[in-house]
């Protein structure tokens, strides 16, 4: 296996919190976008705010966070996003293209 | 290199319930044969869970962020750039190119075209039986018809007595005949199945006896869960059936008996899809095209089928992202077929539902759909896009993917 190699998704959120377009919100309607990076042994997932008239993420406005080891965890039940040291993985973030 | 055919079928909301994916409780022969002669990609992720954002994706190789579609109200080439698309690749190398059934999302996102001419040579198909699916067409108890979301049916009595994937099916067969010594082709096959409503035909259901069905292994929502990463479902929550159950929003939960009802329709309805799937792969062989055709098999992306309290696309988990991506090339991960002995027979489920296979070679390593475009293009022998730059807009013909034509060549290490 090669444990760099990543796969990245992305889902758009209306609000915080579910709400009825949560699951299809238009683009006007987007505040957050949820990241996430996943490969072997983990998916990470950063919520952070969008702005959908620039297109533009803020990462210093994180709205929520997921991370799940897949090894104990394959079904993603057990949030250990608070357990971490997030300011090692955002130095791993910055090296991302 | 030779240049080869292309089937291109890709599923609407098909996670890797499959038995090439090592689910025990799926019947799908068909997909399964076909592995049995592909490579299967076993850890392959669309890049976002939902239908127009993730098919425009994977058609021009872009991530969500690049074609600036993140819902369904927008047509990438005049809200975003003008991409090539991967079906535009191969016309503009002289393939005819044919698109059947949901390939790229109808509407807006496709300019109400299916991109048509840029990406095909002759208009799209749509089964005409579609502009039914949301209508009231399951009869309930009460002997009335519903718009339910539990819609086995008998074919007969629907209007035409057939359903939309029946529809397609007999296009891209009729399709295939007509492309028979005419030169390349790329034909896209889009099936509408296990998308909801689960309108198929009532006999699926009986491959799935209640009794066996299973929940989910973690059907609630996590305690640690943010809110802002769940999903409530809406679709599913509209439909007749489900409203009458009085789901509190936005967490539910639905009661149980339902959820073993949606998971055994969701199954029947992947051996529905599956079943059309067999009809177009052993068509390749009675026409003698298997040998020229690459297959290339996948889905826009997953549905979580009551895994963390959700019954929908629409979020981050691995259920809604990871989708079975399965690729047939012949000569290269299956020997040439004998004279006259069949590659791809049809299985028919019902006579034959234990039929095995194994994987003719599988891949672990994390893949994703934005690297199909230049891996179709490359092993069916056309150039494949070069890697974009940081910000292609302007780029026309580039890709954000891997190409990964050396998961064909190589052993992976480890």
């Amino acid at each position: 296996k090669n444990a760099e190699l990543m796969a990245f998704s992305q889902y758009p959120r209306p609000a915080d919190t579910p709400q009825n377009n949560s699951d299809l919100p238009d683009l006007q309607d987007i505040k957050v976008m949820g990241y996430s990076l996943r490969n072997w042994d983990y998916r990470y997932t950063l919520w952070l705010g969008f702005n959908p008239r620039s297109f533009q993420v803020n990462v210093s406005d994180v709205h929520g966070g997921e991370l799940y080891m897949l090894a104990d965890d394959p079904g993603q039940d057990k949030n250990i996003y608070s357990d971490l040291d997030h300011s090692i993985v955002m130095k791993k973030m910055d090296a991302l293209p | 290199r030779e240049k080869r055919n292309v089937l291109f079928i890709i599923a609407d909301d098909l996670r890797a319930s499959l038995g090439c994916y090592d689910d025990a409780l799926a019947k799908s022969p068909n997909i399964d044969q076909l592995a049995s002669r592909s490579q299967v990609f076993l850890n392959a992720y669309a890049q976002q869970a939902v239908c127009a954002p993730s098919r425009t994706s994977m058609l021009t190789s872009r991530r969500p962020d690049t074609t600036r579609l993140y819902d369904f109200n927008s047509y990438w080439r005049v809200h975003s750039g003008n991409y090539t698309t991967l079906p535009q690749h191969f016309k503009s190398k002289g393939y005819y190119t044919m698109s059947v059934g949901k390939v790229f999302h109808p509407g807006i996102a496709s300019n109400h075209t299916d991109d048509y001419p840029y990406s095909w040579s002759i208009p799209a198909y749509h089964p005409s039986s579609f502009r039914f699916e949301k209508q009231k067409m399951c009869k309930g108890d009460d002997g009335q018809l519903h718009a339910n979301l539990l819609c086995a049916v008998n074919v007969t009595e629907q209007p035409g007595g057939t359903l939309p994937d029946l529809e397609s099916t007999d296009e891209a067969v009729r399709l295939l005949k007509s492309r028979v010594g005419d030169g390349a082709f790329f034909l896209a096959v889009g099936f509408h199945k296990p998308h909801i409503p689960f309108r198929i035909p009532q006999e699926y259901l009986s491959l799935y006896p209640l009794d066996k069905m299973t929940l989910a292994p973690d059907p609630d929502v996590p305690e640690l869960l943010p809110p802002v990463a769940y999903n409530p479902w809406t679709d599913v929550r509209q439909r007749e059936d489900v409203q009458k159950l009085n789901v509190s929003f936005p967490y539910g939960p639905i009661p149980k008996d339902f959820q073993l009802r949606i998971r055994q329709h969701y199954y029947a309805a992947v051996s529905y899809m599956d079943a059309q799937v067999g009809r177009l792969l052993s068509t390749l062989d009675a026409l003698g095209l298997t040998d020229s055709t690459m297959v290339v098999f996948t889905s826009d992306h997953g549905w979580s089928l009551g895994e963390h309290g959700e019954w929908a696309k629409y979020s981050n988990f691995d259920v809604a992202t990871r989708v079975p991506l399965i690729m047939f090339v012949p000569g290269v991960t299956a020997a040439y077929s004998r004279a006259g002995g069949p590659t791809f027979p049809f299985i028919d489920v019902f006579s034959q539902p234990e039929h095995s296979f194994t994987n003719a070679k599988v891949i672990r390593n994390t893949v994703e759909l934005v690297d199909v475009f230049p891996t179709v293009s490359y092993m069916a022998g056309l150039p494949a896009p070069e890697h974009c730059p940081d910000v292609s807009l302007q780029v026309e013909l580039c890709t954000e993917g891997r190409n990964l034509v050396h998961t064909f060549q190589h052993k992976e290490r480890g």
